[in-house]
């Protein structure tokens, strides 16, 4: 029997924190990388942050496992820490740049762009 | 955001997996380094433009599907004497060595089948230099949609069998043929307009990563079979 409901943080609204994708970009001038890199201009790798909520609605994909985790945070041991928020799909992004050789190289890095996030 | 012109901090930027790939991919700075410039580069933006959008993501309708295409320049070039209206030049191209994981899934010399001069122009094509019996073209996967002023000639066979795998460095060598339509004397002006970057080797790849044993990638990856952290190399093969 799950216990009662109690304020996620206090003084924020749940939406304000929950678990969710936030964009972040940065330019390959930025990095130093501007000579090489021809295209694109910028990288938008994008980031998960916010807290993951008492009951994982089904739109975080959390895994049956968050789920009883969330559980044991909440009744049986505090120790033990409740899901955390990190990236659940990601898209590749394609990459053209120039190699010490001077040939050109167009490539696809799979993985490199978090596209939505999970509790888990 | 407030610190967008800003550099970004060293062990941030090495914290990035985009970077820490492509520094893996890319060595650093030597003196031999040039800018990309010119006809090369216009090619590979035009592919890059039919392949991704300008955030960089893979556009889903793209006309080929492969892990990485390499533009190759000649290293080096040759003009032979001319032979009544026939203008050849042999083009020389470095072949690193195979790299593991990366298989060839097609190979193209790309050229300029018609170059203008001043008074006269020239119409060219591209041929192997090899004997007409060990040439057996074609064979590659869709490419790109040409530009409309660039052919490619397919000679995936032909490197498939004559250079790959390789594991030394070797020489692909072609020529140039170019015949003239007009009747009038080019002088030298032919040298030149041959020799700024009239044909170039595109090599297309899929990376076969994925599909290799994991006590080979472990090897391949630390050098050492037994001790690898499987954490680290899922990170590393990534």
């Amino acid at each position: 029997q799950v216990g009662p409901m109690r304020s996620e943080v206090p003084g924020h609204s749940p939406e304000q924190t929950q678990c969710s994708l936030h964009p972040f970009r940065i330019s390959f001038h930025q990095l130093g990388l501007e000579n090489w890199i021809i295209a694109p201009n910028l990288y938008s790798p994008n980031y998960c942050k916010g807290s993951c909520p008492r009951v994982l609605r089904s739109g975080l994909c959390s895994p049956n496992h968050a789920i009883i985790q969330n559980l044991i945070n909440e009744l049986v041991d505090r120790n033990i820490p409740r899901p955390s928020c990190i990236p659940y799909k990601y898209t590749p992004i394609s990459v053209l740049l120039v190699e010490a050789s001077g040939s050109i190289l167009y490539k696809e890095y799979e993985d490199m762009i978090a596209q939505s996030c999970t509790c888990r | 955001t407030n610190s967008q012109d800003a550099a970004a901090p060293a062990h941030v930027a090495l914290q990035l997996p985009l970077l820490r790939a492509l520094l893996q991919e890319v060595p650093p700075k030597t003196p031999q380094w040039q800018p990309a410039r010119g006809r090369p580069l216009q090619y590979m933006l035009e592919l890059y433009r039919q392949s991704a959008d300008p955030q960089g993501h893979p556009r889903e309708n793209r006309t080929f599907r492969v892990d990485a295409v390499r533009l190759v320049r000649p290293a080096g070039h040759r003009a032979l004497p001319p032979r009544g209206p026939w203008y050849v030049q042999t083009l020389d191209f470095p072949l690193q060595p195979n790299r593991e994981g990366y298989q060839l899934v097609r190979a193209a010399v790309a050229y300029r089948p018609h170059l203008r001069l001043s008074h006269s122009h020239l119409s060219c094509h591209v041929e192997p230099w090899a004997h007409k019996s060990s040439l057996l073209l074609g064979g590659g996967s869709p490419g790109f949609a040409l530009p409309e002023a660039w052919a490619e000639m397919d000679i995936t066979n032909y490197i498939q069998q004559q250079f790959w795998p390789q594991e030394r460095r070797r020489t692909l060598r072609i020529q140039v043929k170019c015949e003239q339509q007009e009747r009038t004397n080019l002088g030298l002006g032919w040298r030149q307009a041959l020799a700024s970057d009239s044909a170039f080797l595109v090599l297309y790849f899929n990376n076969t990563f994925d599909s290799m044993p994991q006590v080979r990638l472990q090897e391949l990856l630390t050098g050492d079979p037994a001790g690898a952290d499987p954490l680290l190399l899922a990170r590393q093969v990534r």
